[in-house]
């Protein structure tokens, strides 16, 4: 395995995004990991539709909370065709599921795949180099005031309550790091990414990993 | 436009993340440790910022694939 490793710097991930007041970070990781794996595939990178997944995951509550994997089972079993973001526009809101031609634009998914990796991260980085950015749930609660550096305190495991996207990881220092992309908007944290120290399930990053399969 | 009560009380929230940032910049050891400061959530008090931002949780554990520990370490 590489001592660094970063999706960003071939150019397959998009752009951080801002969830604002909806609590749909669970459709914002999973539509991150369905961008990156279909460039990853060798297609544009582009910016999909997180609208589409929290309007029409139907297992899932919308702007008021939902799971990674419910979204990721709903991508494959309806076998849904997430859309353009500029065709399905966010409004930070649930709102009706809009449907759309068959000749219209998307990307579906072939599967899906799920693991529980605590005490395994050297298989979750090589999972992440193999298959591509991850969507995990970690407790976030500590991540309110955060404005740089590897968090390595105060973010325990056990307590998930907030979907976000691995997209690298960083062994080459004193203290190897996750690299995760948030939803919360440029402002926050590294340019909206944070840093997560390695090895040890810090916020437990590494409890609820998923990924779809293109 | 809004209130000088309600702006009172997004004040004193915010004053009360400060007092959360001297505490957690406390356990600082390195310069590479994570720090904690002035952000736009900081005049949500913690269960404002959990009730809005984190909406997300798991599937049943049983939906989860645990690889064998000892197979993965090998290969590793």
């Amino acid at each position: 395995l590489p001592l660094r490793f970063d999706w960003r710097d071939k150019n397959l991930v998009t752009s951080v995004k801002n969830q604002m007041d909806c609590g749909a970070c669970w459709a914002f990781s999973i539509v991150d990991t369905v961008e990156s794996a279909y460039a990853i595939k060798g297609q544009p990178l582009m910016e999909l539709s997180v609208q589409q997944v929290i309007d029409c995951s139907y297992m899932d509550n919308g702007c008021n909370g939902g799971s990674t994997l419910s979204a990721l089972k709903w991508l494959y079993q309806s076998q849904s065709k997430l859309v353009r973001s500029s065709v399905y526009p966010f409004k930070s809101r649930t709102g009706s599921c809009h449907y759309f031609p068959a000749t219209e634009f998307g990307v579906s998914i072939k599967g899906y795949k799920a693991y529980e990796l605590s005490g395994l991260e050297d298989e979750m980085m090589r999972v992440l180099i193999h298959n591509g950015p991850l969507a995990v749930i970690v407790d976030a609660l500590s991540w309110q005031d955060y404005l740089g550096g590897i968090i390595q305190h105060h973010c325990s495991s056990g307590h998930s309550n907030h979907a976000v996207l691995v997209v690298g990881y960083d062994t080459s220092g004193d203290i190897p790091y996750w690299i995760v992309k948030n939803s919360w908007g440029t402002s926050w944290g590294i340019k909206g990414y944070v840093h997560i120290k390695m090895g040890v399930n810090i916020c437990g990053i590494a409890d609820f990993v998923a990924y779809p399969e293109m | 436009p809004a209130p000088r009560r309600l702006l009172e009380e997004r004040y004193k929230v915010f004053l009360e993340s400060v007092e959360r940032h001297k505490y957690l910049n406390g356990f600082r050891q390195s310069a590479g440790d994570a720090f904690y400061g002035i952000n736009p959530f900081s005049d949500l008090s913690a269960e404002e910022f959990s009730h809005i931002h984190l909406k997300s949780y798991p599937a049943m554990k049983d939906d989860y694939i645990v690889p064998n520990k000892t197979t993965s370490r090998e290969n590793a």
